[in-house]
C-alpha cells in the first residue's frame, strides 16, 4: 500500500512546493508510482505542473470523487482549484475527510502519495493532510525564522500525535535554500543539525542549494528536475529521492 | 485617529514581516507614533523585536485587554504568543474582534497601526486583521508564484470589500526581494506593474532589493533599519516610509 508523505511546515516560502514537485519527479524517475496531491488553494504545485485540474481536483476529492490527472513526468496529480478554499468554511473542524478518500483501493495504485501543504498555523486543510499522512518531510530554509519554525513545528507534530493517537513519523528534515558561502546559513544549519541529532530526528544528508534556477524554471513554465536535471542545484532533488529510497530499503 | 495598515498577501515568505517591522521603524524615524501588531502565531515580528510579549500580547488583545510594549525604536509592539493560535479554534467565524479592540481611545494614541499578517488562505486571524484595516500594503516578491498570488489576492480583497460593505484601500503593491540583475525578476515586475497600472492599483516606486543583509540581521538579532541603516538595500525601507508619508501629504 502507498506510503503517504506530507511536505509540511508552517513557515511560508521555504520550498514546500518546490520539494513536493521535484521529489515526486525524482521518485517517478526511479520507477515508483507516485500521486501528488495539491492541498494549497493557492495551487502553486498545480501551476508548476501546468495542468488544469478541473474534474480531478482536491476539492472533488474532499467531496467524495477520486480522480487524478496523469502528467508527462511519471506521476499523477490531484490539483488545487480555488473552490478548495471553501472546504475549511463548510467543514470546519473535520480532519478525517482526506484520509477517508485515500482508501486501500487508491493506495494499491501507488507506491507514494505526496501532499503539498499550505503555509500557516495548522487549521482544517493542513490537519486533513496530517491525518492522511504516514510521514512528513520538513523543509528547513537555512534562515533563523525558518529554523525556529521547524523546531516549533516538530513540537506541534508531537502534540498532534497525542491527539491523533498514532505516530506521524518524520521522514527527515530537509535543508533548503542553502547558501553554503554564507556563515550565517552554515551556523543556522549546524545548530539545527546538532539539536535534531540529539533528539534523534532524522536530517537528510542531501541539502538543496539556493539557486536562481528554481524560480527561473517556474517562470519559464518548467519543473526544475525535468528541464534542468543536469544543473548541480537541481540534481540535489534526485539525490534527495535516491537518499529517501535507500533509507526505505534499509528499514 | 490612527490609520491601520495591514501588511498582507497569502503567499508565504515574501517579506511581510520584514516589511512590517522595517516600515514601522521607518515611520517612527520620521516622528510618527506607531503601533505594530503581530497577528501571526509564529511570532516572527515579535522575535525580530526581541521582546517578550507576555502581558502585552495579541492574544490578550483579543481577550479584551489592550496593553502594548514600548520598544527602543520609537514604536510600540503588541506581540504574538503561542496561545494566539487558539483564537481561530475558540472564535471561529468571528472577524470583528480585533477591530473592536482598536477603539477611538487607542487610535488617538497613534498615527499608524501596522499589522503583520500570517500567510495562507484567509481564515479567522487574517480576516480579523482585514476587518480592522483601513489600508493594505501588498508585498510582491519578484517571482512567478508570488506575482500570481498578488493578482489573486487583489481579487479576494475586492470580494471581501463586497462582504464587508466598505473599502479597504490598497496603499500600494511593494516589490520585494528584487534581483535587478535577473531578467526573470525584471520581466515579472514589468508585467505586474503594467497590469496594475491598467487597473489603477498603486505600486510603490521604492523596490526592496534582495540582499543577505535582511536574513543576516535577523540571525544577528537586529532590526535591519536600526542596525544597518546605511546599507543600500536596507535604506529602501526608509525610502518606502518616506514615499508613503509623501503620498499621505499629497492626498
Ligand atoms: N533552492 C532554491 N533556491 C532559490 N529559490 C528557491 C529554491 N527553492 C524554491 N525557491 C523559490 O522560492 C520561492 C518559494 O518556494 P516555494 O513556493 O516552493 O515555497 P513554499 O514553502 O511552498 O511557499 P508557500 O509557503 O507559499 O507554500 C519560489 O519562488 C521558488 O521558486
Ligand atoms: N529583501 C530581502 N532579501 C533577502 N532576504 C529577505 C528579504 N526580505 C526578507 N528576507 C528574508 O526572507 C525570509 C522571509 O521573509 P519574511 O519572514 O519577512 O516573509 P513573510 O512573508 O513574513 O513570511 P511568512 O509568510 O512565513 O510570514 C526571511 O528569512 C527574511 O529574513
Ligand atoms: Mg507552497
Ligand atoms: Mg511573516
Amino acid at each position: 500500500l502507498a506510503k503517504t508523505i506530507a511536505v509540511m511546515v508552517e513557515k511560508g516560502g521555504v520550498g514546500k512546493t518546490t520539494t513536493a514537485v521535484n521529489f515526486s519527479t525524482g521518485l517517478a524517475n526511479r520507477g515508483k508510482r507516485v500521486l501528488l496531491i495539491d492541498l494549497d488553494p493557492q495551487g502553486n504545485a498545480t501551476n508548476e505542473c501546468g495542468i488544469d485540474p478541473t474534474g480531478s481536483s482536491t476539492y472533488d476529492l474532499f467531496k467524495g470523487t477520486f480522480s487524478a490527472a496523469v502528467t508527462k513526468w511519471g506521476f499523477d496529480l490531484i490539483g488545487a482549484t480555488q473552490d478548495l478554499a471553501s472546504i475549511p468554511l463548510d467543514h470546519s473542524g473535520r480532519y478525517e475527510m482526506l484520509a477517508a478518500q485515500l482508501t486501500d483501493s487508491v493506495r494499491t495504485h501507488y507506491d507514494y502519495i505526496i501532499i503539498d501543504m499550505p503555509p500557516g498555523t495548522l487549521e482544517t486543510l493542513p490537519l486533513n493532510g496530517l491525518y492522511a499522512a504516514d510521514e512528513v518531510i520538513i523543509p528547513l530554509q537555512a534562515e533563523q525564522h525558518a529554523s525556529d519554525g521547524v523546531a516549533g513545528f516538530i513540537d506541534t507534530l508531537w502534540s498532534q500525535n497525542e491527539v491523533l493517537g498514532r505516530e506521524v513519523k518524520i521522514a527527515g528534515v530537509l535543508v533548503t535554500m542553502y547558501t553554503a558561502s554564507s556563515p550565517e546559513c552554515r551556523q543556522i544549519v549546524q545548530e539545527a543539525t546538532d539539536a535534531f541529532d540529539d533528539l534523534g530526528i532524522p536530517i537528510f544528508v542531501t541539502k538543496i542549494p539556493r539557486s536562481r534556477i528554481f524560480p527561473n524554471a517556474v517562470r519559464r513554465g518548467h519543473i526544475a528536475l525535468v528541464k534542468y536535471k543536469s544543473h548541480k542545484a537541481v540534481k540535489a532533488y534526485q539525490d534527495l529521492a535516491d537518499e529517501y529510497l535507500l533509507r526505505e530499503v534499509n528499514r
